[in-house]
């Protein structure tokens, strides 16, 4: 049980720091797009990051997106 | 920049603090804005004026959660601030997350550096990809003028040059890995993982990593100074003593030891010694080596003294490697020399060099 709320808190801290600063859009968008759009801002936060582009959620990653940053995005246009 | 490359149309821009945060005196507020604004007026013909009343271009304001723009802050950490890109209304904009504490010193979060960040995109530059940019959009505390190259390039090529200013000396960029040229400042074990320190930053090699991870110093150990020497890891005590200059620091993991930084001397060198260029703990002996120009001490860290007979000539004592050294580890048996660009495996036990490979062919360039 503990172990499925550890990885549901991870997503959801990936799901909001990639909406927040990678432009992924809220709401639903079907179960299958919705996995590959995850992955696809994944890759591109990884590649702005220069960490290793792999579009998985590994440590690495969440322990970039746990950091204290700004609040602008990091790519598009900010309105 | 953002998109279109949005910027002031004139270089006189103006600022209005609408309230203050209670972490800092009004004064120290005033001084961090100002000199935030300063970073960038140095290196264009940027000029800022501020205003008591009435709207100016760059409104700044501390608030928290949701705080009038329908971009809610989220409590204490993670965001910290933002600012809104030139234009009427909003643009410009700069606000605080008060539910932070705001500080004028090493502790997070220095308010001189997020204003001078935030003013960045104020101004119209967008993030950096270089984790020695102001730009960058992680928080990370260091001294000196803030802005590197790259922020200094982004800046000037939407306003121009300051006429009436020299060169301001740039923060340097981060070094890049696969530089042939590249050479090392130290080198050591961390609990099983590789840390090599190259100006004010460091690569964390894990075996089970494919790429070596290039991160501030002070983003992780802001006590640490910017400029590494010499660092080894002491395995028995799980510490790992970094140097630099006539001082050393104990670390525990991320967490500084008590009672440091402490002065070299300590451990018995004498005081002429200004500098330790590389260290070393050889674990089948118990021994820690420090390098010292052309000569190295041997420091008994069971005893806690240095070993008699010392300092001795490095290129007696290890031919081949020549007689001075950036940086030196120690796996299975192998010392492992760091010197300008080149590394240097050399057999303990059978007392010479065994291959002679790039410094960075260990970041696998």
């Amino acid at each position: 049980k503990p172990i499925a709320n550890e990885e549901k808190d991870k997503l959801l801290l990936a799901e909001k720091y990639l909406r927040r600063y990678y432009d992924m859009p809220a709401g639903l968008q079907g179960e299958r797009k919705a996995s590959d759009l995850m992955h696809q801002k994944i890759r591109e936060m990884q590649a702005f990051f220069r960490l290793e582009v792999t579009g998985k959620l590994d440590d690495n990653t969440l322990e970039v997106m746990e950091m204290a940053r700004c609040g602008v995005p990091d790519v598009a246009e900010y309105n | 920049h953002f998109p279109r490359d949005l910027k002031w149309k004139n270089t006189n821009v103006t600022f209005r603090i609408l309230n203050y945060t209670p972490d800092l005196r009004k004064a120290d507020v005033d001084k961090a804005v100002r000199n935030a604004f300063n970073v960038w007026s140095r290196v264009t013909p940027l000029r800022f004026k501020k205003l008591y009343e009435g709207n100016a271009d760059i409104m700044i304001s501390f608030g928290a959660k949701e705080h009038g723009d329908f971009n809610p802050f989220d409590g204490p950490e993670g965001l910290l601030a933002h600012a809104y890109p030139p234009g009427n209304g909003i643009g410009g904009d700069t606000h605080f997350d008060e539910d932070e504490t705001w500080t004028k010193d090493f502790h997070t979060f220095n308010l001189f550096l997020v204003a001078a960040h935030e003013f960045g995109h104020a101004l119209g530059m967008a993030h950096s990809s270089d984790p020695g940019s102001l730009m960058y959009p992680v928080y990370s505390y260091g001294k000196g003028y803030p802005l590197s190259e790259d922020d200094i390039k982004g800046i000037q090529s939407l306003y121009g040059e300051n006429p009436d200013h020299g060169r301001v000396k740039p923060k340097p960029d981060a070094p890049t890995k696969c530089d042939p040229e590249l050479s090392f400042d130290a080198i050591t074990e961390l609990r099983g993982e590789t840390i090599i320190f190259k100006d004010r930053f460091y690569w964390r090699l894990h075996p089970q990593m494919p790429e070596p991870e290039q991160t501030l110093i002070k983003s992780t150990w802001p006590e640490l100074p910017n400029q590494v020497d010499a660092a080894y890891e002491n395995p028995e005590k799980d510490i790992v003593i970094i140097f630099s200059g006539i001082q050393m620091w104990a670390l525990n993991g991320y967490n500084l030891v008590e009672g440091y930084p402490k002065y070299i001397h300590k451990l018995g060198l004498p005081k002429t010694v200004r500098k330790i260029d590389a260290a070393v703990n050889i674990r089948d002996t118990g021994k820690t080596l420090l390098f010292v120009d052309e000569e190295y001490w041997s420091y008994d860290e069971e005893k806690g003294t240095m070993d008699s007979g010392y300092p001795r000539s490095i290129e007696n004592d290890f031919p081949g490697i020549g007689d001075e050294v950036d940086a030196v580890a120690y796996h299975y048996g192998y010392l492992y020399f760091y010197h300008e660009h080149i590394q240097f495996e050399y057999s303990y036990s059978s007392r010479k060099v065994m291959r002679i490979m790039r410094a960075n062919s260990i970041l696998n360039c």
